[in-house]
């Protein structure tokens, strides 16, 4: 049996999945049946050399899934905050929205998970844009209690104010 | 050799359990 190039990416499987993809490189950017790519994975799951170097082979980084799900949503949405700063490194759209209306920035609150979030902030990520709930990020952190997070969006938008 | 396999990735919705903003 042979895991796919989604599960090698997710499992971190780099060996075999440089293997596989020395096999047939179409597999590269190969959606699965939710349209998530091999990236996708490795970025949800918290895969950094995998991100890397899917990334190194050219893989897509501005694909959206089915409903819109985006790998910087995903990794802003497992907290994995070097995984965010590659993707945005590669110029992704940082305001993507999905399904719900959900950014990376959302789910980076929702997570609460500070240092992604400050790293979306810091490279101007809309603190405007709402879920389709009407939830803005800092309407997010207060509902969910996350006063850190909180904070980290009020000395954002002070600095927003001071310039 | 039993392979695990991991369940594909998702986004939660993000105002799932909050009162209507």
């Amino acid at each position: 049996d042979s895991l796919s190039i989604h599960q090698l990416s997710a499992q971190g499987e780099l060996d075999q999945l440089i293997a596989c993809l020395q096999k047939g490189e179409q597999l590269l950017n190969r959606p699965d049946e939710r349209g998530f790519t091999p990236l996708m994975w490795a970025a949800a799951f918290g895969e950094i050399a995998a991100v890397r170097y899917l990334l190194e082979k050219g893989a897509d980084p501005h694909v959206l899934a089915k409903e819109r799900e985006s790998a910087l949503s995903l990794a802003s949405n497992g907290g994995f905050k070097d995984i965010v700063t590659m993707l945005l490194d590669k110029g992704v759209d940082i305001n993507v929205y999905d399904w719900n209306g959900g950014t990376p920035l959302l789910y980076a609150v929702r997570g609460n998970h500070v240092k992604c979030a400050e790293a979306l902030l810091a490279r101007g990520a809309d603190i405007t844009m709402e879920a389709d709930s009407g939830y803005t990020p800092m309407d997010l952190a207060v509902a969910l209690g996350y006063k850190k997070v909180q904070q980290v969006i009020e000395a954002h938008i002070l600095k927003l104010l001071q310039r | 050799t039993q392979l695990s396999l991991y369940t594909s990735p998702s986004l939660p919705n993000i105002t799932l359990g909050l009162p209507a903003s």
